[in-house]
């Protein structure tokens, strides 16, 4: 583990009262290959690693600590820092208030959507409409119906619509009638180079004004997570992200990279394939998780 | 005695990050750069096309794996088995495997054995009817290893060429759902010897380190006997891939470059060590 890694490097400190820059620079070595193991984004990892080292060299060395702890403990302050840092609830004020689900393919939005749905119907005891606006995908609407239908949620198919901005036109039509809080719109997976689809989901959120964009990425996404993300931002208001699959053993360094690069924070994570396995993002969980 | 001419640091670590930046992780490439920095030594050149050369030579050298005699049907139909995480592109890599047979003139079958995740089934379907290709399917729900089952013999009664078994997707973490794709592959195997003759492991191009975990999971489940690549239309590099083949011996069979069923291509290790050091 990085703690034992870390404390071999350390065996070497003796009587020094603080921790050393060459004693840090060891240690960040070593970080720097854990963050990389995790997937983290390289330029990421530069960064981080040079404000870790800010923070800790010359900070006295504690007794209540080993030189290797308080290193780590540094590093784990300084990942929930910035994981946590700009997290915010969702902007539900308007009515209905739109959220938008983008990201790549199968990362995870359909399943999201019906897990955001419920989570805000039974949490917040929100009245939520679902969209189903992919019209690419092979039975992608059959799917979002089959999920609202065995959760108990709302879904608005707008018959005879193949459009994706006319589906969400007469949806957010429909949840202004029917007076419901919410509208949750899937769109189709689409990769940040196909620049008919980039024009899509951008006509999409003109249509839709949404509230939220929700950036929706694989937990076990790697380095591209900042190319593609930084993409999507380039093309849409993100607001936050949702994390999926993160039941695995992927490290999901893509948490700290998105909330780094795209300066927005996750705000849920998917942690199965129920829709009931979904629940807001700790920053604590996913920095030990990270550090592995 | 000739001078030892090393290569440039600066550009060595140019090629390391690039590596890392293609997902390859940074013990290989690390390794790989030590390979290319020893290789230039000898060669006595330290020119920068020459490096990158040797970088792609090393890559496409790791990546040419001899693909294990490709288990023959005893003259009954061919089984091929998708097995993946969740989302990776195993249904519509299925659906371009259907269809590539098909354009080549053999009769092939699909199980729909994804009897968990919502719409699945009609996800399939939609394929078949476009391809008009017949499906084995149970209702949602049902037990995979009974459609397999059925796929089997209705493969067998049909005289096909070629049955295609779609599988859901699962984290390989999940120790139940991995005894029931071994279960599945048995049932298989019981119905058709020798089957499954190919086991794809479907892996998402954008998917980081934890493709290694993927693959040596999937390989003790279910075996695997080639692996797909899905998503190289994007810009990730699939470098994990290096790690895996090292490892567990098994090629790169097809590369996934698009959602329509041509979008299928033959794995091929040049271009593809040339797109990760470019
Ligand atoms: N284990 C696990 N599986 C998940 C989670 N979220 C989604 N999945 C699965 O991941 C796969 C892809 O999910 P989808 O919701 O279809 O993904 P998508 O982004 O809508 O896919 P496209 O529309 O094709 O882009 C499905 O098998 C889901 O059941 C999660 O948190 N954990
Ligand atoms: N751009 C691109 N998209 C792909 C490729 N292969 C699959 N996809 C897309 O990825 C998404 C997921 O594909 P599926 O075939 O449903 O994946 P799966 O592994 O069967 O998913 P589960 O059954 O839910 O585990 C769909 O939107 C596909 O169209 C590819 O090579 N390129
Ligand atoms: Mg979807
Ligand atoms: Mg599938």
């Amino acid at each position: 583990s990085l703690s034992d890694r870390l404390q071999r490097v350390f065996k070497e400190l003796r009587g020094e009262g603080h921790l050393t820059e060459f004693h840090v620079d060891e240690a960040l070595k070593e970080i720097r290959v854990a963050l990389l193991e995790a997937d983290v984004h390289l330029q990421v990892v530069k960064d981080f690693i040079a404000a870790v080292r800010e923070r800790a060299v010359g900070q006295e060395v504690l007794t209540s600590f080993s030189p290797a702890q308080q290193v780590v403990k540094i590093v784990q302050d300084e990942l929930t820092r910035v994981l946590g840092g700009k997290a915010e609830p969702l902007a539900l004020k308007k009515r209905p208030a739109v959220i938008l689900l983008v990201g790549l393919q199968g990362s995870g939005k359909t399943t999201s959507a019906a897990k955001l749905a419920l989570h805000l119907k039974t949490v917040l005891k929100k009245q939520v409409l679902l969209v189903p606006a992919d019209v690419h995908r092979p039975a992608a609407t059959e799917q979002l119906l089959t999920l609202a239908k065995e959760n108990g949620l709302m879904a608005f198919n707008p018959k005879g619509e193949t459009d994706a901005v006319a589906r969400v036109k007469a949806a957010v039509k429909e949840a202004k009638l029917f007076g419901y809080d919410v509208t949750i719109v899937d769109t189709a997976g689409r990769l940040h180079v196909d620049l008919a689809l980039m024009d899509e989901v951008a006509r999409i959120a003109e249509a839709a004004s949404p509230d939220e964009v929700l950036f929706v990425a694989d937990a076990m996404t790697g380095q591209d997570v900042v190319t593609s993300a930084s993409a999507f931002q380039a093309r849409l208001p993100l607001t936050g992200v949702i994390l999926t699959k993160t039941d695995g053993d992927a490290r999901g360094g893509a948490a700290l990279s998105l909330s780094t690069v795209v300066g927005r924070p996750v705000k849920f994570v998917g942690i199965g394939e129920k829709v009931k396995e979904f629940e807001p993002f700790h920053p604590d969980r996913a920095a030990s998780r990270i550090l592995g | 005695v000739k001078a030892r001419v090393s290569a440039d640091p600066k550009a060595l670590e140019a090629l390391e990050e690039a590596l890392i930046g293609g997902d390859v992780g940074p013990a290989t490439a690390s390794e790989l750069v030590e390979a290319v920095r020893q290789e230039v030594g000898r060669k006595g050149s330290a020119d920068e096309g020459l490096v990158r050369r040797v970088l792609r030579e090393e890559i496409e050298r790791r990546l040419s794996v001899p693909a294990p005699a490709p288990a023959t049907a005893s003259g009954g139909p061919r089984v091929l088995m998708m097995v993946g995480v969740n989302g990776s592109g195993k249904t519509t890599t299925a659906a371009k495997l259907a269809a590539r047979a098909s354009v080549a003139g053999r009769s092939v079958i699909l199980a729909a054995a994804d009897t968990f995740r919502a719409a699945a089934i009609e996800q399939l379907e939609v394929w078949a009817g476009r391809l008009g290709i017949p499906v084995i399917k149970h209702r949602p729900g049902a037990d995979p290893a009974a459609v397999v089952h059925d796929a089997c013999t209705a493969a067998k009664a049909r005289s096909a060429d070629l049955l295609i078994i779609d599988t859901a997707g699962r984290l390989q973490t999940k120790h139940n759902l991995m005894e029931e794709l071994s279960k599945i592959r048995r049932i298989a195997g019981r119905e058709i010897p020798g089957a499954p003759h190919e086991v794809l492991l479907v892996l998402d191009a954008v998917s980081g380190l934890n493709g290694l975990s993927q693959a040596r999971e999937f390989t003790k489940s279910s075996g695997v006997t080639g692996l797909v690549l899905t998503k190289m239309d994007g810009t990730a590099k699939g470098g994990v891939i290096l790690a895996i083949v090292r490892e567990l011996k098994v090629p790169v069979k097809y590369v996934g470059v698009g959602e329509t069923a041509e979008d299928l291509l033959d794995f091929d290790a040049g271009a593809f060590a040339e797109a990760i050091v470019n």
